[in-house]
């Protein structure tokens, strides 16, 4: 996955991901794609929750999951999830609620739970980062306010690291594949240093829907596991979503 | 580039979407929190279940091939559904109300729904 969060000149902020998952799980050689990617974009909708007939949150989901990996509560914050892969991994949080130890929260449960009664961008933040997972996990979050945009990096049990955006410092955006920010991405997975590039040759000033799903269309930005891009915007309140396909050649991952 | 990763120069005018890698719009759909958790996804999944039966069967046939006596899938089937009720308010019974209206077996919906969790190493 690509997650990104940027503001531009006027304080606006744009959030916006390309959903990859597929790795390994079958490979379609008529179509020269993964399987169950390929099985997956049907099932990509758009919801609106709604409670009392009014929106509570929107995002953008797979039929049939109950969780949420993208999404947004409209003026208040926007939120996307990318994977972390460790091998304290989820298996073993599965495992030990197996066996009766249920002190985490799952996370694809945490996000919709935030999703539906967080409040502010802050308290988003607070549950995210500390809340006990059974999986570690990316939580990418933005808000509605100059500087309100982060990374959490974080482990099952705890937050390792919050990398939030600082106009000052020359942060204008924050961007997280499926590696640590202060680490180098495995060389044969590198999707973060052309994202970046892209982005820093759009420049601050230029940031739109349109520059940010260009950057999340190049390749290997785009590739064979990308199922959906969503563009979020709190403050205009819209999400858009759009079914990706990478034809040849292109990347596996 | 012509060798992996085919790394492009950065793109532009691919908004608004169109041509080789836009597949589609995405449908919207309504969710009424003040429904019971169980009735709150049926209209979604009655549009939807062939769409998540034809992968769910996909990720059985992949289980099958790497454990070909089925064990797996009877475990999924018989012991997964045992933890339903183990699952924080609403998301247990939202998975049964998925499960019903897609006549999909529970353990099946479940496992679909804790994937993340499963595949993160």
């Amino acid at each position: 996955c690509t997650s990104v969060v940027a503001e531009d000149k006027s304080g606006k902020l744009y959030h916006a991901r390309n959903l990859d998952f597929g790795l390994f799980l079958g490979w379609d050689v008529k179509n020269n794609s993964w399987m169950v990617t390929q099985l997956l974009r049907p099932l990509v909708v758009n919801v609106d929750f709604q409670r009392n007939g009014k929106t509570v949150f929107v995002s953008t989901s797979f039929a049939g999951y109950v969780g949420m990996l993208t999404g947004m509560k409209p003026g208040i914050f926007s939120l996307t999830m990318n994977e972390r892969f460790s091998i304290d991994g989820g298996y073993i949080g599965v495992l030990e609620w197996i066996l009766g130890k249920r002190d985490g929260m799952w996370m694809s449960f945490l996000t919709r739970s935030v999703l539906e009664n967080a409040t502010s961008y802050e308290e988003a933040k607070t549950l995210l980062s500390k809340t006990k997972l059974l999986a570690p996990a990316y939580f990418i979050l933005g808000g509605n306010k100059s500087e309100e945009g982060c990374v959490i990096t974080r482990s099952r049990a705890a937050c390792l690291d919050i990398w939030e955006l600082d106009l000052k410092n020359g942060t204008w955006y924050v961007l997280e594949t499926n590696y640590d920010h202060w680490k180098a991405p495995l060389p044969i997975d590198n999707r973060r240093d052309p994202a970046m590039k892209c982005m820093r040759r759009t420049s601050q000033q230029n940031i739109s829907f349109g520059t940010i799903y260009d950057m999340l269309s190049t390749k290997p930005v785009l590739n064979k596991l990308t199922t959906y891009t969503t563009l979020m915007s709190v403050s205009d309140n819209k999400l858009e979503a759009y079914l990706r396909i990478c034809p040849d050649p292109c990347m596996p991952w | 580039q012509d060798v992996p990763p085919y790394t492009e120069d950065c793109r532009s005018g691919t908004y608004p979407p169109s041509g080789p890698t836009f597949k589609g719009n995405v449908s919207w759909y309504t969710v009424n929190l003040d429904q019971a958790p169980q009735e709150r996804w049926q209209k979604l999944i009655s549009e939807k279940k062939t769409a998540l039966s034809i992968l769910i069967q996909a990720i059985k046939d992949l289980a099958t091939s790497f454990f070909p006596s089925e064990k797996i899938i009877k475990l999924v089937d018989t012991k997964l559904p045992l933890l339903i009720g183990t699952l924080p308010c609403p998301f247990g019974e939202e998975i049964k109300g998925i499960a019903d209206a897609s006549g999909l077996p529970l353990g099946e919906v479940m496992l679909f729904n804790i994937f993340y969790e499963v595949f993160t190493v």
